[in-house]
């Protein structure tokens, strides 16, 4: 594995993008994962619509009831994933532009881009994660967002954060080697995270979490996808 | 000890004099508004994000002591109470059990 990987460098990465007043975070990690995988199979990047998912995948968890994605009331990427595979996939963002608001569904299979030939879940194991980010692109990832609130900039390491209560979808797009820590005494290798809330937001809208010990539960839920087709 | 990292342990004072840091948060919040273009439609509103907004700025002040490494403060949310940010902000199901019908990715060579 290299020290330091950004995909962001090698093009799979759109700009940020920003989900307003909506608890849609599960969208865009979604299409975050996958525009990265379809750019990895055809060379294109494309922009993803999260409001195709928002109005139209309402897929529940089998596994446990209450668990279905609904809009800007939440969702999880696994059953977006899975509703992508059973709606044959996803439109370009021009054509289902981003609202911030629940919406009937008005997809048009016609113009599907993307879609999803399979998708799996990583295991908890920081190298596994790393390795599968280098392969198969950028992966759709749980937070615990407790400290995101307050975050400006920089590798954020805190003492103390739940790794059990995962409440916000980003997606992983590299890792460095190590931002150096004064406090600490040593240098922090991190996660580098691209976040849905604006580019006025964070680092131009990305987040650094330092990685080696599941910090805030970054490495609890993680799952790669990889694209089947393309027009 | 879930979160704890004992390579990491450090005990600091979290807690100060509150005061000096809420001196000039009538500036801090005059900025905040401008920086990012808010406004509330009654002067009860206002007070009450002013309120929310100091108690955001000792928030900032605290995640700063508990994580040294990151740069914490004023952001476009810190005119929001904690829960109105998980309402407006977040929206991932709580789940933290892999599903049993999800596949596994196989394991990759990490070495060379």
């Amino acid at each position: 594995l290299p020290e330091d990987f950004d995909w962001r460098e090698k093009g799979a990465v759109t700009p940020v993008k920003d989900q307003g007043s909506c608890g849609s975070c599960w969208a865009f990690s979604t299409t975050g994962a996958l525009e990265g995988a379809h750019y990895l199979a055809t060379g294109k990047l494309v922009s993803l619509s999260e409001q195709q998912l928002v109005d139209c995948d309402h897929v529940c968890d089998p596994e446990q009831a209450g668990s279905c994605d609904s809009g800007c009331n939440g969702g999880l990427m696994n059953n977006a994933f899975e509703y992508l595979l059973q709606s044959g996939g996803v439109v370009q963002e021009k054509d289902y532009a981003y609202t911030g608001r629940d919406g009937s569904c008005k997809f048009d299979k016609s113009k599907v881009v993307a879609s999803v030939s399979n998708f799996s879940v990583v295991s908890l194991d920081e190298e596994q994660i790393a390795a599968n980010l280098v392969k198969n692109g950028p992966l759709a990832v749980g937070i615990n967002a407790a400290w995101m609130q307050t975050y400006m900039s920089g590798v954020s390491c805190p003492y103390v954060c739940a790794k059990s209560r995962l409440d916000h979808g980003v997606l992983l797009v590299g890792f460095g080697k190590g931002a150096y820590a004064p406090i600490r005494l040593k240098e922090k290798p991190y996660w580098i995270v691209k976040n849905s809330w604006g580019q006025n937001w964070g680092e131009q809208g990305y987040y650094k979490i330092c990685r080696g010990r599941n910090v805030c539960g970054v490495d609890s839920m993680v799952s790669t996808v990889a694209a089947a087709q393309s027009n | 000890t879930d979160d704890t990292n004992t390579d990491d342990f450090i005990i600091r004072q979290v807690v100060d004099n509150e005061e000096d840091h809420l001196l000039n948060a009538e500036h801090h919040f005059t900025s905040f508004k401008s920086k990012f273009s808010k406004s509330y439609s009654t002067k009860e509103e206002h007070d009450y994000r002013f309120g929310v907004f100091k108690s955001n700025l000792i928030k900032a002040k605290l995640h700063q002591k508990l994580d040294p490494t990151a740069e914490h403060g004023i952001t476009k949310f810190s005119d929001l109470t904690a829960s109105e940010f998980r309402r407006q902000f977040l929206g991932l199901k709580k789940r933290l059990r892999l599903p049993a019908h999800a596949q596994k990715a196989p394991i990759l060579p990490t070495t060379n």
